[in-house]
């Protein structure tokens, strides 16, 4: 998880 | 298919493309008023000049906000946040540049041989510091062809997110799922087609585009690989974090 840390940050916020 | 109807291949096609719209970084109206505007001889020499690092950085930090609308991008597509994880980072670790290579093409002026870059139109010699004349002179061909087949804008988000959804990207967890959201997108791209009255050439055409995307990636990683051997430091300090993320 700490390789893809800022991708999983992405997938992770609210789609607005 | 059997399992599934007209009526929700309709409603996959309008929600792709919805997905799409609200992601695409540029509407096409948008780059009109830019009024495909050049940039001067003197702009082209003073892109030339800069030193081979400091280039490869602009277009890091470039390719990697694009990428950005394409991670928002597939987090509208239907089924993919249902996806493991795992699955997620594998498509798009894999298939993010190559969708931002197929929209390339909404901001790619064919009779020029110009891309939208840095806030003007750009030929393949602005790209000249990077070191890579080969790569960017296959680049800039891709989006040629792209390009000539006059895809709408429904035709071209559903071919992005039958790319993205590519169920054959190593390390995937659970292919099965992938599979089916792909082969959905890949019928609901048929009936659009047809839908459209496309000749029949137009898919087949689009199925050699997947390999070249392929190729077009796998170069740029090579790419990348030789830039890093000799500015390591460079790569570390100065790339953005998604973009060695992804590439790293």
């Amino acid at each position: 998880k700490e390789k893809h840390k800022i991708l999983h940050q992405l997938l992770q916020n609210s789609t607005s | 298919s059997p399992t599934t109807s007209m009526a929700e291949l309709d409603h996959l096609v309008q929600v792709i493309s919805k997905s799409h719209l609200e992601t695409c970084q540029y509407l096409r109206e948008e780059l009109q008023q830019m009024s495909w505007q050049n940039f001067l001889q003197d702009e082209v020499e003073s892109y030339q000049s800069k030193p081979r690092e400091v280039m490869w950085q602009l277009c890091a930090v470039k390719i990697t906000e694009a990428i950005q609308y394409v991670v928002e991008f597939a987090k509208r597509i239907d089924g993919f946040m249902d996806l493991c994880q795992n699955d997620q980072i594998v498509l798009l670790k894999a298939g993010s540049l190559e969708v931002v290579f197929v929209r390339m093409c909404r901001v790619f002026d064919s009779q020029n041989n110009t891309v939208y870059f840095d806030g003007k139109f750009a030929g393949p010699e602005v790209f000249k510091a990077l070191g890579c004349d080969d790569l960017i002179t296959s680049v800039f061909d891709f989006a040629k062809s792209m390009c000539s087949l006059h895809l709408s804008e429904d035709e071209l988000a559903l071919f992005s997110a039958f790319i993205l959804l590519s169920a054959d990207r190593t390390w995937l967890q659970e292919k099965l799922q992938v599979e089916k959201l792909q082969q959905k997108t890949q019928l609901a791209l048929q009936h659009l087609l047809q839908k459209n009255q496309r000749e029949d050439g137009v898919l087949n055409k689009l199925r050699f585009k997947v390999s070249a995307l392929r190729s077009l990636c796998s170069r740029h990683t090579e790419k990348l690989s030789a830039f890093r051997a000799v500015y390591p430091d460079i790569v570390r300090t100065h790339f953005p974090p998604l973009y060695k993320e992804l590439f790293g």
